[in-house]
Order: structure tokens, then C-alpha cells, then sequence
């Protein structure tokens, strides 16, 4: 089972669209796929369209049960092969009532691991915070898809998310690979073409070489709540994320 | 001294954005002009130059000082009469250590008010997700501006926005006026089309009646650590936040 994090302290830089086309990819491939919504605010639950507001069980029960995972915390995602993880609002007291506990930040790989037989790629979706969310997220996955929108203020970002990730690393035995992937590219303006060639140039042995454009199709498809990879298989971000995929499974075999 | 947050638990809707084009116009007015900083990833302050893993004094000691607010907080930002609190990434770590002590959400509200001869304008900058930072900054101001990308899932989280202020408003007072504010509007795009329609349906007393259009400059601003307003003051997305300002300047009068 391949558990993969998708995360990045900035907000809306395609997080979730990453977790949902990647994820619906490998379902309609025959993977049995889960994805796990970390994010309070849920935008992966409301994409399949779950409330965050009503989810019980979801992730806050599984947490404040010590990772007990009941199978009643899986949903169908109307995607054949996809399940959903969902997340509520309570998420979001996490960090005050349990961020000092001992053990806090291994509950979400200990219960994972019970699922081992039963998926065979998992995708993490963080919420926009360094806190003991994104903590469990990176402890329970092998490797992490870090998105970065092509805009200036998003590299400065970034060397903030990888210093956070060094800091983290640290704990850890085995080294966890990370691919930084374009987001949002617009190849007519100009910040963006400008800012590529600075990701090019600062992460060369971390950077994807290829990026995921704009595309306005992810928003209709949102609407309908499906992955665009599904929607409309041959879209440009479809097809992006197609070439994402295919360099991810081609890394991760060594994982 | 007018006091209004710029808040949504989204990312990347254009919060940063919204405060430094409001602010920068302030200032450009020849108002006293201050923009707080109370995200931990420190978008505002990387976009006047400050590194959020070096600053201090900043945010951070305020509230570790109880509301103690030195003058060496508050930094230039290259613009005329617009000042910066700026944010450190140790900001992340407030909700566990301070989340539930009594009054936590207060400090702010208390260093603001001994600003009240300094400034005329402060504007705070929230951080996307809801926790002790978001509740100081609403208990700090008059008033609560919330962009909202027009796109569906934008809307779904809209509502959970909206109850998570409604159950902040119920510890106050006097009531405290909410400006929706459409962003990243692309009308090419059905599905901001279709969006802005909903919005204006769902929440026709509280929406702008116009629009924040996508205007690529806008990167290219945050590039030049100015105001799009300051370095293309005829841009569309300077002239959309100068009818925005006409806006909240009317209506704020009665605040
Ligand atoms: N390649 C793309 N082209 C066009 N729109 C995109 C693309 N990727 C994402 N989007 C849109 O940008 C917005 C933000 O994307 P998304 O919600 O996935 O970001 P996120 O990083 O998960 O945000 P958050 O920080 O709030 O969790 C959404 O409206 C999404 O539809
Ligand atoms: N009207 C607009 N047109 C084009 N680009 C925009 C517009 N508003 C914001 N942006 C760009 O969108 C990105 C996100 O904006 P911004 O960082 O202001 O959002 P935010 O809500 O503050 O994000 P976070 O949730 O991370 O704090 C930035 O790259 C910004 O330059
Ligand atoms: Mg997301
Ligand atoms: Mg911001």
C-alpha cells in the first residue's frame, strides 16, 4: 500500500484538486484508492459532497479514538474503486486539546496501517496549517506532493514548507521523498514563465519537470463532483496530472 | 481609527491580496494605515520583504507579552504611511499553548485600542483557518470583509464561514457588518458565471454589488513588494478595489 501527502502551507494552491485528480486516476485504473481529508474546512468531503458540519464518524472520531478506524468512516465517493475519509469542523480543535500529547503525531499511520490489505494507494490531503494534523499526514506517508502555485510570493512559501519538512524529517529514520509540482501555470503571463525558471533553477533534483496549467475545467468539474480525470479524461489538466501520476508510480516503486 | 478583518477558512482566495490593495489605497489617501499580519505562513509580510522565520519583534511576542505592543512591531513597507505588524512562523504554535486560557481572545482587541491616535485604518489579515488568530481578529474589529473565489466548492465553504461567524458574533454586543466580496472572476468561465449568480441569490443583503476581476498583474505586483494599486494605479483589479474601498468607506461611517 502506497500512502502518498499532498501538502503545502499555502492556501490555494490545488491540494485538493492534486489528492482528487490523482486519486480518481488510480481508481480508474483498478487501484483500490482511499483518500483522507485532513483539512477543517473539508473541501475533499464537500467535493464528494459530504458536510463537514454533520460527518460522524469521520477523521475527529478516529482521532479522539486513539485511531480506532471503524469501516462506517469509509464513504463511497460515487467513483468506482474511491473512498472518502471525510473530515468535520471539529478538526479544528485538534490542536488545542491534543497537540501536546505524547504520541499524538503517529495516530494516523498506526491506523492506516490496519489497512493495509484493503487499499492499495492512499492520498493525504493537508490542510493550509503547520499543525498536528499535517504532522500525522507526513508521518503515515511514504512519500509528499508539495503543489506550488507559479507566482512569486509562492517561492518564498515554499523554502518556509521545506525548511518546516527538513524540521520533520528529522524525527524520522527513512529518508521521504518529495516532488514539488507547478500548479496554476499560465504560460501567458509572465510571473508565471519567470517564476518556473526560478523553481527550475532553486529545487533541479526535487522539481517535477513538467507543470499542471490552468485549467477552467477543474471548476466545472467540482460542480459535478467528480474528478476532471473522469469528467473529461483528455482535458489539459487531466492529461497533466495523467503525466504526474505516471512520474510518481515510476519513483515510488523504490518506496 | 477604523478597524476591519479581511477573513475566510479558504485558501488562496485573495485575502493578502485584498489587504494590501485596501491598504495600499488608504495610505495613498494620506490615512494613517496599518495591516497586521496573524497568518503563520506570513504572506503579508514575505510580500513587503520581511522573513516570517526571522521576525522579532512581531505578532508572535505581542501575544506572548499579553497584548504588549512595542513600537520596534511596527515596520515600514516601502509605501508612504502604510505600517506592518508582521507575523513569524512561531505563530503556528499559539493554538496549543494558549487556545484555552481565559481571554486569549482579547489580546488583540486591547494592543489595537492604544493605537487609536496613531492610525485611522488597520486591517488585519487572517490566516486560513479558524483558530485563537481568526477569533482575536474578529474581536478586534468593526468589520468583516470575506472574498470568496467564484467557483461552486467556493460557496459550499461560504456557508460554513458564515456559521462559523454567526457563532462568533453571539459572545458580542453590537453587531458587526460582514461585505462579501467576489474574487478571481473570470466571466469567460462558466462556472464563475453560474457562481456569482448563486452568490447573488444566496446572500444578496451581505454581497458586494460588484465584482474583484483576475488580473494577472497582480502577481506581477507581489513581485515588486507594492500595491497593485501603488505600481498600476489604472489596472482592473486597482480600479475594482478602489470602487470596493468607496464601498466599506460609506457604509463603515455608521460603524
Ligand atoms: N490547474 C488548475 N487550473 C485551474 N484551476 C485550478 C487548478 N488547480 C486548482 N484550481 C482551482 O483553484 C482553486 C484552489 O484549488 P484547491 O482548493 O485544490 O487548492 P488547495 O491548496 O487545496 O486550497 P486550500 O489551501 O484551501 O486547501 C479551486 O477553485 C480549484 O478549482
Ligand atoms: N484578482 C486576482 N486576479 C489574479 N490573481 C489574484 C487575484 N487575487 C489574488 N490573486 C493571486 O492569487 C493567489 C492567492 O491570493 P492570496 O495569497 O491573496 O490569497 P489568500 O486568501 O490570502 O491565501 P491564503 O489562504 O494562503 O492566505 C496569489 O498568487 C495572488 O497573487
Ligand atoms: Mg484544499
Ligand atoms: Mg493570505
Amino acid at each position: 500500500m502506497h500512502v502518498w501527502t499532498v501538502a503545502n502551507q499555502k492556501g490555494g494552491v490545488g491540494k485538493t484538486t492534486t489528492v482528487v485528480s490523482l486519486g480518481g486516476l488510480c481508481a480508474q485504473r483498478g487501484l483500490r484508492t482511499l483518500v483522507v481529508d485532513l483539512d477543517p474546512h473539508g473541501s475533499l468531503s464537500s467535493y464528494f459532497r459530504l458536510d463537514p458540519e454533520s460527518v460522524n464518524p469521520g477523521l475527529y472520531e478516529l482521532f479522539r479514538n486513539d485511531g480506532q478506524l471503524e469501516p462506517a468512516m469509509l464513504r463511497p465517493t460515487g467513483v468506482e474503486g474511491l473512498s472518502l475519509l471525510p473530515a468535520s469542523t471539529a478538526l479544528a480543535t485538534l490542536d488545542r486539546q491534543l497537540g501536546t500529547r505524547k504520541g499524538m503525531g503517529l495516530i494516523l499511520r498506526r491506523a492506516l496501517q490496519r489497512l493495509d490489505g484493503e487499499f492499495e494507494r492512499v492520498l493525504l490531503d493537508c490542510p493550509p496549517m503547520l499543525g498536528v494534523l499535517m504532522v500525522n499526514a507526513l508521518a503515515a506517508s511514504q512519500r509528499v506532493i508539495i503543489p506550488v502555485q507559479t507566482e512569486f510570493l509562492a517561492v518564498k512559501g515554499l523554502e518556509r514548507m521545506m525548511r518546516t519538512l527538513a524540521m520533520i524529517q528529522r524525527s524520522r529514520n527513512e529518508a521521504q521523498p518529495q516532488t514539488i509540482v507547478p500548479t496554476l501555470y499560465d504560460q501567458r503571463t509572465r510571473a508565471s514563465v519567470e517564476t518556473l525558471a526560478l523553481l527550475r533553477h532553486e529545487y533541479s533534483d526535487l522539481l517535477w519537470d513538467d507543470v499542471i496549467p490552468e485549467d477552467t475545467l477543474f471548476r466545472e468539474a467540482s460542480k459535478q463532483a467528480l474528478p476532471l480525470t473522469v469528467l473529461r479524461p483528455w482535458a489539459r489538466g487531466s492529461q497533466a496530472y495523467r503525466r504526474l501520476l505516471a512520474t510518481v508510480e515510476a519513483t515510488a516503486e523504490d518506496d
